[in-house]
């Protein structure tokens, strides 16, 4: 149950406000995930589109990390389509 | 494209284009539906070694090898975990987990915007000629980011990230998602940071028009297409039982050469359905004993243009006759129908429905012509492309520009037919679609031409000199027309005007623009520091003692903004705007033209003088309401220009009134 209500976000991260006890911002992203969700895995990490990564949460999961430290926005996926 | 290269003046100017290492060192990422390896126009025949900054590669998947990328079409990616974390897995005996092209569209883009030379070119004999690319020599890089569920931000962003990396030098996106802030859009976000390293990114406008407030990838370091057509035809005539007759269009081709269907009965489907809708020619509204052996007439709108043939098929018709509606006015689109159709203008459809509703047994034949070129007038505004004002910052005007869109030949993918319809078995190595998605490559193509003649110019450079060069009039000097109209188009409809990258290769003078100009912008429209970093990647904070405005990015247009019943004395808006030589000494005087006599604009100084290249000279332009204006005034339009007498440098200007 908690799986299918899971959807995707984009995650925003300050990378200039990461901690300097992690020795990689991938590391540093991981750590952000896990402290609102356990079961959470990554689907992308970015490092020149953006700074931060992509995963699926649930809204409760989705609305915690958005107080993370380190966190600007966590926004919902979107669909595009071909013109 | 067949007729594109001549269309746009390439043809006649090749020497002007370089054929150097320069030319043929850019690389043109394509975000699309993958591509098809096989199509011959990424045979690499004559293209020197891959560029040595190019860092990508040839990813493998379902039925498609390393081996499919050449020096033509040198990487494809594709990008899908967050489609399958939404949709699922995807089902390989339906698409293909890889940078293969399973739809066409993907296929099209990339080969408008930079196929190699193919003679002997068509669709069903349908436009032929030699088929190519806008940048012949630059290469290609395909990034698979659209699946048969969508396109979804978090692969186009994955995708963007990767092209980053891999070095491409434009970013082709001929997709869109509706309207949202630059900071929650995936595509400006990704944008932004291309920009930022070097990369032009060209956008199409979006399909929603002839509505205002209509655009997709609005934001301002995005390049935004809108479409225009061709000097083409494809004319499919209809004659009626009353002996009148009326043009249409189809690329319909049946396996006798002179195609035609005879006087055959005919029916309006509307009249042929228990359906409210029957009209439209829905799956399964049509009943098949009203409708066998008959033509039948269906109303556009709804399910597919295509579509609508196939109903009309299964239900036993013989043809069809696609009647516009004032959605769509007198635009013809042409597709490539299974059976004989002609599609009509809305004007023609009211006569033609008069016929069948007044007339106890109405009969109609078909008869196609094959291509015609040399219509006139033409370039004219597609109905489809969508058009400004920019709902996201009314102060920028966009669309930037228009280019060929309508009815284009490309390459095309050999696991679909023409029609894209499941059913259709036909299997073609060209293609020819309509779309805002077909005329963003055609600018991404020719922005690559530009970036190979002049490898130091900025992004921002380049789409200023495709800007400052377009033209809004044809050769008799009447203006650019607007098919959803009739009437002239307005900057809203062409932005700049329409492209012409022979122009675009000498502009005499171009607006800059740098990443901080951007930052400066997003600190003009009281973006919080949050929303900056997210974009900018960085802390940027804006100076508080600093006066920041919209109407100062120096972009290659002006739209001004004023408030209803506004007079001169409340109402004078500033912008100022920076000038770069990047041609021979000149001094350039400067003319506005504008159809509304109660504003006032003024441009300080009338004059600029370089003695140098790179050499910037700013002005400032006023605009000030002299007069009240009537409230029903809502917009009105002018051009600014800068001539040294062989340099035009053009710039559209669009006022408002809210």
């Amino acid at each position: 149950a908690e799986v299918s209500s899971r959807s995707t976000y984009i995650v925003h991260m300050a990378k200039s406000e990461m901690p300097a006890s992690f020795q990689h911002h991938t590391h540093w992203y991981d750590a952000s995930l896990k402290s609102a969700s356990d079961s959470a895995e990554m689907l992308y990490t970015y490092s020149n589109a953006i700074h931060g990564f992509s995963t699926q949460l649930t809204p409760e999961e989705a609305e915690m990390l958005k107080f993370q430290p380190g966190v600007l926005f966590v926004l919902p996926e979107l669909k595009y389509e071909l013109h | 494209t067949t007729r594109t290269p001549e269309f746009l003046g390439l043809d006649q100017n090749n020497e002007l284009f370089p054929e150097s290492q320069s030319a043929s060192d850019v690389i043109i990422g394509v975000l699309d539906t993958g591509v098809w390896p096989e199509s011959k126009s990424f045979d690499d025949s004559g293209l020197g070694p891959v560029p040595a900054s190019w860092k990508g590669t040839c990813e493998v998947g379902t039925n498609f090898s390393s081996s499919a990328c050449n020096r033509k079409l040198i990487g494809a990616r594709y990008f899908s975990k967050g489609y399958e974390a939404t949709l699922g897995p995807i089902d390989t005996s339906k698409e293909s987990k890889s940078p293969r092209d399973d739809d066409g569209h993907g296929t099209h883009t990339s080969t408008t915007a930079a196929g190699s030379v193919v003679t002997g070119a068509s669709l069903f004999g349908y436009a032929p000629g030699t088929a190519r690319g806008m940048a012949t020599r630059a290469r290609i890089a395909a990034y698979k980011v659209c699946w048969l569920g969508g396109c979804f931000s978090s692969d186009i962003l994955m995708a963007i990230d990767q092209a980053i990396d891999d070095n491409v030098n434009v970013l082709s996106m001929s997709l869109g998602g509706g309207m949202s802030d630059y900071f929650r859009d995936s595509v400006a976000i990704g944008a932004f940071s291309a920009m930022e390293k070097g990369i032009l990114i060209s956008c199409s406008a979006g399909n929603a028009g002839p509505s205002a407030y209509s655009l997709s990838n609005s934001a301002p370091w995005i390049t935004t297409v809108g479409a225009g057509t061709l000097d083409r035809d494809f004319p499919a005539f209809l004659s009626l039982g009353n002996g009148k007759n009326f043009s249409g269009v189809s690329l319909y081709r049946g396996n006798s050469e002179a195609t035609a269907l005879e006087m055959t009965p005919f029916i309006y489907a509307g009249n042929a359905s228990n359906s409210t809708s029957g009209n439209l020619c829905m799956m399964g509204s049509l009943i098949p004993e009203k409708v066998k052996g008959k033509i039948v007439m269906c109303d556009r709108g709804v399910n597919a243009r295509v579509q609508k043939g196939t109903v009309v098929k299964a239900a036993g018709g013989v043809g069809m006759v696609l009647s516009n509606t004032g959605a769509n006015g007198e635009e013809l689109v042409a597709d490539a129908h299974l059976l004989p159709a002609t599609a009509v203008g809305q004007k023609n459809a009211d006569l033609i429905k008069s016929y069948l509703f007044s007339d106890p047994n109405p009969t109609a034949a078909i008869l196609f012509e094959g291509t015609k070129v040399g219509i006139e007038p033409s370039p004219v505004v597609a109905a489809f492309s969508s058009r400004g004002p920019n709902s996201i910052t009314p102060d920028i005007l966009k669309p930037d520009m228009v280019a060929p869109g309508v009815n284009i030949l490309a390459g095309w993918s050999g696991a679909v037919g023409p029609t894209g319809l499941a059913v259709d078995s036909r299997r073609v190595a060209f293609n020819i679609i309509s779309g805002t998605s077909m005329s963003c490559p055609h600018v991404s193509g020719l922005a690559a031409l530009l970036k190979g003649a002049h490898p130091e110019w900025s992004p921002a450079a380049i789409r200023s000199a495709l800007m400052t060069t377009a033209y809004t009039a044809y050769k008799s000097g009447q203006k650019l027309q607007d098919v959803a109209t009739g009437k002239p188009s307005t900057p809203f409809d062409h932005g700049a005007g329409h492209v012409d990258p022979v122009s675009a290769l000498n502009p005499g003078l171009v607006y800059d623009l740098t990443v901080d100009d951007y930052l400066n912008f997003l600190c003009a429209l009281n973006y919080t520091e949050t929303e900056i970093t997210s974009l900018a990647k960085r802390k940027f904070t804006c100076d508080e003692s600093k006066s920041y405005s919209v109407r100062d990015l120096n972009y290659p247009s002006f739209a001004v903004n004023l408030e209803t019943g506004s007079s001169s004395k409340s109402t004078v808006s500033k912008y100022s705007r920076t000038l770069t030589n990047v041609g021979p000494a000149g001094t350039y005087k400067v003319t506005v033209t504008q159809d509304n006599p109660n504003v006032k604009i003024t441009v300080e100084p009338e004059s600029l003088s370089f003695a140098a290249a790179n050499e910037k000279k700013s002005y400032t332009v006023s605009f000030a309401v002299t007069g009240s204006l009537p409230t029903s005034t809502l917009n009105s339009f002018g051009r600014l220009e800068w001539s040294d007498g062989k340099h035009i440098v053009g710039s559209p200007i669009a006022i408002s009134w809210s």
